[in-house]
């Protein structure tokens, strides 16, 4: 049954749907079945690979809402790599009141029907801690935390890591820690190193070795609506992302 | 009465926090009484100019929640710079029911009583086109849109401009576009300049002279708690931030 890793950070900007992609991407190029969804309503992994977004009669919105898994997963140009698709609409199903559980399990309970059929699950998610992050919190048995060596990124691990408690908690004690990926990485500069260090010092074992180095190519990609691997395989951002997947799947075999 | 500014865009990291905290600064040095609302609930104008997050009885989720405005101003550094911080309890104030207008009107309200204090007032939103957002376009006389030359920034403009639109017709007819400040601006890639002259050809006259380069000490600066002027004012960011607010300035004169 599949392993299901959300990709997440409340923080902006931080390479969340640049790395829900292209992991996704590189693993099921590393032949495992994969399924991409993407829970954000910008829906960028969406467009980043070339889809249009759905209204609410498909995608992650009609998922979240009811409509069998099965129905509404969409084959891309990587054999062993699907997705489910998100658009604006999913904005509405937000909700404030944080402490009415009964909303934080759709997502779960509506992946539950297509599990067998995969290796893993990649999860994109909002730049917020809202309903959506939780639903993904709650389904996934892992959480990877993508952060730029940036001062204003590192101030909301804390938050980050107290949401994982709580849930862990709450409705998914089996939720783990998977790691923080370095992106857009300049540790040749004192602000990027001093923060490397620090979170380092901070998550000992939980920073990937690999790091992502900030790479134009990475950002060009999605404009051709397809993974770093398939745009420019031989960029160094393509195989920064096929080293890290590399990385992690050993960690696995580990664990 | 001051006229108040609202820093937007929905897709996250583009400099949104960057860009109030150094616009507010700038305008304060050059002489104007300025307060700096930050409304997104990661608080990070609040730590970027070294204040601690408030709880719930002060700061902006105060501020949204009825207490008096004159009651939550802090001095800052610059005389004529103070602030309204913020820290996650604001999140509790997200409704996920949009149509329920009477809460899109508590910020405009709240800021009615003390909008005479000062020149200009300018607001941070977080990376959401929800609430805080909403309260934010509906309090205010003018929209910022801070915008990196990439692919992913460039495709949620269109919605950014239809919420523009629907609040105009809703719950603030005088709220205009004031600009879109093209930011980590690094035109001499390919793609930078393709999506600066993308962006130019759609909203022509709308795009700043200024950009703003891509400038480390942008990133290193709040993490000394201090707007870049204060950090190091001959770097080309803090340079890029007056020349901007000059022209901002000049602008308003003009029409
Ligand atoms: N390593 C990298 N090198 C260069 N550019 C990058 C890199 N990683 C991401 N980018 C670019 O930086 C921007 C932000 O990345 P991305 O959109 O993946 O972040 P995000 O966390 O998903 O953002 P949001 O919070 O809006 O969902 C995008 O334009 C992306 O193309
Ligand atoms: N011109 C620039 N040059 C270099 N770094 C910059 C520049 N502008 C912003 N940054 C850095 O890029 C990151 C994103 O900027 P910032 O936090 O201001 O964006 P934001 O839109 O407010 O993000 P969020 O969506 O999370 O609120 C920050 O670490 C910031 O320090
Ligand atoms: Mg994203
Ligand atoms: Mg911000």
């Amino acid at each position: 049954t599949a392993r299901i890793v959300v990709i997440a950070n409340q923080k902006g900007g931080v390479g969340k749907t640049t790395t829900s992609i292209n992991f996704a991407a590189s693993l099921a190029i590393l032949e495992h079945m994969v399924l991409l969804v993407d829970l954000d309503p910008q829906g960028h992994s969406t467009t980043g690979l070339g889809f249009e977004k759905p209204n609410d009669q498909a995608g992650a919105y009609a998922l979240l809402t009811g409509t069998p898994a099965e129905a509404l997963v969409l084959n891309t140009e990587i054999a062993t790599l699907q997705i489910i698709p998100a658009g604006k609409d999913l904005a509405r199903l937000e909700f404030s009141d944080l402490t009415d559980e009964s909303q934080l399990y759709n997502l779960k309970n509506a992946l539950n029907q297509i599990k067998e059929n995969y290796d893993y699950i990649v999860i994109d998610s909002p730049p917020a801690l809202g309903t959506m992050t939780l639903n993904a919190f709650t389904a996934a048995d892992e959480l990877i935390v993508p952060m730029p060596c940036e001062f204003l990124a590192m101030d909301g691990l804390v938050e980050l890591v107290d949401t994982l408690n709580a849930v862990q908690k709450q409705s998914n004690p089996s939720l783990q820690l998977g790691g923080i990926l370095l992106t857009m990485a300049e540790e040749r500069t004192n602000l990027g190193s001093a923060v490397a260090n620090e979170v380092r010092k901070s998550f000992p074992g939980k920073v990937f070795k690999t790091s992502i180095p900030r790479n134009i190519r990475l950002a060009e990609a999605p404009s051709h609506g397809k993974p770093i691997a398939f745009y420019d395989l031989k960029s160094k951002g393509a195989q920064a992302y096929i080293y890290f997947t590399k990385e992690w799947l050993r960690r696995k075999k580990n664990e």
